[in-house]
């Protein structure tokens, strides 16, 4: 959950 | 990965191949101010983490700023076009009807019901996530009404259309080797891709056949 919230795309 | 980064690279180049027309012709012909209105939003919406300073990468922090930025000196440019060529900004505005309170209010509510957080922060991201991929929708409107795409719009939406298609094959790669699976972006993603597919088939048709150009 947290990885997702990385939001690591642009 | 290769996907991602091709990805990006033809994102950014749909902005400097708008940016550089719109700068070196003074020619909006075919653009929706509209479309680009609504993608510095989209862009301040979705970097708004750039203010808390948790930055991720230099190539992340650079990219997002470059889209910012370009995002709203289109929009300058755009208005320099209204001093300077007034007929074609007043053309340009009266083809470009689209109203975007219809995309703007729906995408606030799926920001709200879609999110992985109730924050700020998130809830922004999600909004910026649902308003791009209908944010071209202006653009497809104002071409399918004139039913003739300039140069120009062509080589914008095409770059853009790439972009979109090439981040699918990354989110598969990302779920082969991450074990990633970011299910918002990919479902605003493939929504987004849909809608650009239209354009290309249409495109396609066009190109082949050499038929005028309409979009359904």
């Amino acid at each position: 959950e947290d990885k997702l919230l990385e939001h690591d795309e642009l | 990965n290769i996907f991602r980064i091709l990805g990006d690279l033809s994102h950014l180049a749909s902005i400097v191949i708008l940016l550089r027309t719109v700068q070196k012709t003074r020619q909006v012909d075919g653009i929706s101010l509209k479309t680009q209105l609504l993608y510095v939003l989209v862009f301040c919406t979705r970097y708004l983490d750039l203010l808390t300073f948790r930055w991720k990468s230099v190539y992340n922090t650079l990219m997002k700023m470059v889209f910012i930025g370009a995002s709203v000196r289109v929009i300058q440019l755009i208005q320099e076009c209204k001093t300077r060529n007034a007929v074609a900004y007043k053309d340009m505005m009266a083809r470009d009807t689209f109203q975007i309170k219809y995309l703007v209010g729906p995408c606030a509510i799926l920001a709200l019901v879609f999110n992985y957080k109730f924050t700020v922060l998130e809830l922004c991201w999600s909004f910026s996530l649902w308003l791009e991929s209908v944010a071209i929708l202006p653009q497809l409107f104002m071409l399918s009404r004139s039913g003739k795409a300039g140069t120009l719009t062509t080589h914008y939406i095409f770059a853009l259309g790439l972009y979109r298609a090439l981040y699918i094959p990354n989110w598969i790669w990302r779920y082969y080797t991450e074990g990633r699976l970011e299910k918002l972006s990919v479902f605003t993603g493939l929504l987004q891709t849909a809608l650009y597919s239209d354009f290309f088939y249409i495109y396609y048709k066009k190109v082949i056949k050499g038929a005028g150009f309409e979009l359904p």
